[in-house]
This record gives C-alpha cells, sequence and structure tokens, in this order.
C-alpha cells in the first residue's frame, strides 16, 4: 500500500507545471524515504531531478519500494482539477495498475476522485557525480525567470559569465545583443532579495534559451534560485520545494564546434 | 559556432 497526502495541492501542481514541459513520461520512485523522480528530456540534453521527502508529506505510508510510470501530460490535467488549498492524497496498492488522486475541499463536502492508468517504462538511471563547483549563484528566482524570457528575444542562447564582482548574462542575434549584469548584494535586508556569489574561478558557460525558459517554471516553487556553474559541465538550477524537498534541473552546455 | 552537448556525455548511466 501507497499513500502519500499533501494538506495543500498548491505544492503538487506548481511541480507538475514546473516539469510538464521537459517530460512526457516519468518514473515516481516511491519508498519509505519519499519520492524521486529522475527523468531526461527527449533530447537528452537536460535531466530534471525532483526529490519529495516522506517527512514533509502530512501522511506519508509506502509498505514495499514502488516505480510507478507516469504519463506528466495526463498527470498535470488531473492535477488542474484540484483547487489549491484542496487536500491531495496519492494512493497505489502494492503491485498497481493505476494511481488514484484524491481532492478534498477544505470543508470536506467535495470529494473527488481520479484514477490515472500507469505505463511501463525501462528505467534508465543517470549517476551524477559529485562536483565541486566553480561558482554558486543565489538570486532571485523572479529575476532570473525576468533574465530569462528577456534575453530569449535576442538569440537562442545565453551566456551567463560569473566572477567576483557579478554574474552577467548576454544573449547575441541577428537584431542585436543584450546584456545583464547583477552585482552581489552587499547586505540585503531580505534574505528573498539578495543576489550571492560563491566563486572558487571565474566561469563562462552558454546555454540554450529554451531550456532556461522551461527550468524558470518553477519559479513558483520558491523565491530563490541556485545556479551551480564549473567550466564544461552541466548547470545545476535548483529550487527549493518549502520544507518537503526539491526541484534540480541539469543542462548540458552549448560548446564549440 | 556553437553546438548543443549530450547530457549522457557527462553522467553515467547506471
Amino acid at each position: 500500500m501507497f499513500e502519500a497526502r499533501l494538506a495543500q495541492s498548491a505544492i503538487l501542481k506548481k511541480v507538475l507545471e514546473a516539469v510538464k514541459d521537459l517530460l512526457t513520461e516519468a518514473t515516481f520512485e516511491c519508498s519509505d524515504s519519499g519520492i524521486q523522480v529522475q527523468a531526461m528530456d527527449n533530447a537528452h540534453v537536460s535531466l530534471v531531478s525532483l526529490n519529495l521527502r516522506s517527512d514533509g508529506f502530512d501522511k506519508y505510508r509506502c509498505d514495499r519500494n514502488l516505480s510507478m510510470g507516469m504519463n506528466i501530460g495526463t498527470m498535470t490535467k488531473i492535477l488542474r482539477c484540484a483547487s489549491s488549498e484542496d487536500t491531495v492524497t496519492l494512493r497505489a496498492v502494492d503491485s498497481p495498475d493505476n494511481i488514484i488522486f484524491i481532492f478534498e475541499s477544505q470543508n470536506k463536502e467535495k470529494l473527488a476522485e481520479y484514477e490515472m492508468k500507469l505505463i511501463n517504462m525501462d528505467l534508465e538511471h543517470l549517476g551524477i557525480p559529485e562536483t565541486m563547483y566553480s561558482c554558486v549563484v543565489k538570486m532571485p528566482s523572479q529575476e532570473f525567470a525576468r533574465i530569462c524570457r528577456d534575453l530569449s528575444q535576442f538569440g537562442e542562447a545565453i551566456t551567463i559569465a560569473c566572477s567576483k564582482e557579478g554574474i552577467k548574462f548576454s544573449a547575441a542575434g541577428d537584431y542585436g545583443n543584450a546584456n545583464v549584469k547583477l552585482a552581489q548584494t552587499a547586505d540585503s535586508d531580505k534574505e528573498e532579495e539578495a543576489v550571492l556569489i560563491d566563486m572558487q574561478e571565474p566561469v563562462k558557460l552558454t546555454f540554450a534559451c529554451r531550456y532556461l525558459n522551461s527550468f524558470v517554471k518553477a519559479t513558483p516553487l520558491c523565491a530563490q534560485v541556485k545556479l551551480s556553474m564549473s567550466s564544461d559541465v552541466p548547470l545545476v538550477c535548483e529550487y527549493q520545494i518549502g520544507e518537503i524537498g526539491h526541484i534540480r534541473y541539469y543542462l548540458a552546455p552549448k560548446i564549440d564546434d | 559556432l556553437t553546438i548543443q552537448d549530450n547530457l549522457t556525455k557527462y553522467f553515467i548511466v547506471v
């Protein structure tokens, strides 16, 4: 028996919105410690790694490990049927063909159940090597989303250059070029508005806008985003999900031909 | 000219 309950479906709704652009199908691996998803997009350029810890749920029970293949499009449609304040419960038997989503309104007067067929998927798990990153930048997630959106108008790629002074995003295309520099905040009263740079060595890397603009769909999950970069390795773009877990996106850089 | 690199080059399939 697997059962996981969240007091408010808003978190799960946001998680689905944050992955649906990149993934069509994904395996949800459920164990005593929580729910994990690790899946690449079809082009094998980016990877989504989602971790929801069991202690972050209001109720969590997982008698035996389960790997449930889910269609992300269908799951997104089902989550859109829930109000943000509804309680959501995921339920499955031990060798499931289906998963049930149960939405209960706050006043308990409305109870909705949606059953979704599971799909068989080949499990291809990637081992992500431990990496010491040359630059780790924490910045407001809305600012990052804004910069990705704005610079996407100029080119199909954004170059991120990080040094002790700050972080610079730039894009160039047929119509011109653009760059946005953010300095490290000296002393921000509000943690959420801070730009913090932890730099060992300066880095300069180029990434496709299309993927960055998919990652920033996670913006509603967290006020801050963490970007970890080293030369010639994938970018890690991380959003904390409240007290329950995190979503990490990995993106292969664009390299010189 | 830049080309898009692939993730599987960096990560090991386990």
